[in-house]
């Protein structure tokens, strides 16, 4: 799990179950006695492996929403929860966003785009190297897994789960990377999510996915992109990961207050 | 839940805050000092397990 905290941005990202919806109201709390007020809030998630392990009172998305819409101050009136669908059960985009009303607006930097990827069903021998021995360190799970040449530019802090499992996060100026993995065999999982701009070299992106692709090998991959201009950076995802063997299944678009549009697309590999 | 006591997909939460420029400049959600993130924290079930920062921002490994 991880959390990044900018000066106006707080990110957390947590595997486990839905509490991290508890930290909204501290959030708005510590944010307020320094003078800020919050403006916008999305939630995203993939789907549950392990729906009845979710803990009252937000154990599906519909309960979950309607915690998030108690949670939140009412000048955050622009709101919209869905479900992007895909053409597999397992890998549905649950999405919620809220924003407030032009008295509380701000200029939003619009060239930045948000990446996050689901990866299930792990290449066995890949996902072994994410198995903690008794001396084993997060550096060096970083440099034999090839993570560390993902963005050689990052600063990467990581942390190696006992017995199994790894988390890291990037810093690379001022934008974050991260990546969680659980590498059980038969539930087999490792996410990573990005920032980029539209202004960024066009091969930049491509570079990316294609050594997450590399590193982990996954049998089904989903890919979400949230941007709020207009860009064509969904279909580098394809020209980046079609030619390792991944096949695309299903694209899905939406529009949501404040994010923007989100592109959501599936893919399988076709080694199986 | 996974033995491991994992849950695989993550869920992820992203606020946008907005204020005066000074509070903003003197690094805004960053002055929020680390005794009140870890009960945050403590709330959402989890600890840091590793940290690190720039001049743009900090980042938390969290335990789970």
């Amino acid at each position: 799990s991880s959390l990044f905290v900018y000066p106006t941005k707080i990110i957390i990202k947590t595997c486990g179950t839905t509490q991290l919806l508890k930290s909204i109201r501290p959030f708005i709390h510590y944010a307020c006695e320094i003078g800020l007020i919050i403006t916008e809030c999305r939630y995203t998630r993939g789907n549950y492996i392990f729906p009845k392990a979710q803990p009252y009172p937000h154990t599906n998305f519909k309960e979950e929403i309607i915690y998030l819409q108690d949670q939140l101050p009412n000048h955050l009136c622009y709101r919209k929860a869905s479900v992007m669908p895909s053409k597999f059960t397992s890998h549905s985009w649950h999405v919620f966003s809220a924003s407030c009303d032009k008295f509380y607006s701000v200029p939003i930097s619009n060239d930045l785009y948000t990446v996050e990827i689901c990866m299930t069903d792990l290449d066995r021998v890949l996902a072994r190297k994410f198995f903690k021995h008794p001396d084993t360190t997060g550096k060096q799970m970083t440099e034999i897994t090839g993570i560390g040449d993902i963005n050689s530019n990052a600063l990467i802090c990581d942390f190696a789960f006992d017995p199994c499992g790894y988390s890291m996060n990037g810093i690379d100026g001022d934008r974050y990377s991260t990546i969680h993995v659980t590498p059980e065999d038969g539930f087999s999982y490792a996410s990573f999510e990005c920032v980029g701009s539209i202004y960024d070299d066009r091969d930049d992106i491509v570079k990316v996915l294609k050594k997450v692709v590399q590193v982990f090998r996954p049998g089904t991959m989903s890919v979400s992109i949230t941007c709020t201009s207009s860009s064509e950076i969904w279909s580098r995802i394809v020209k980046a990961v079609e030619p390792l063997g991944m096949k695309r299944r299903s694209c899905t678009v939406d529009e949501f207050p404040a994010a923007g549009t989100v592109v959501f697309q599936s893919f399988t590999s076709t080694r199986k | 839940m996974a033995a491991s006591g994992f849950e695989g997909f993550e869920k992820r939460l992203e606020l946008h805050f907005s204020g005066d420029d000074p509070v903003i400049g003197m690094g805004g959600l960053r002055q929020v000092d680390f005794d009140s993130i870890e009960e945050v924290l403590h709330a959402v079930q989890c600890t840091v397990v590793s940290a690190a920062g720039n001049q743009y921002f900090d980042s938390y490994v969290l335990s789970e």
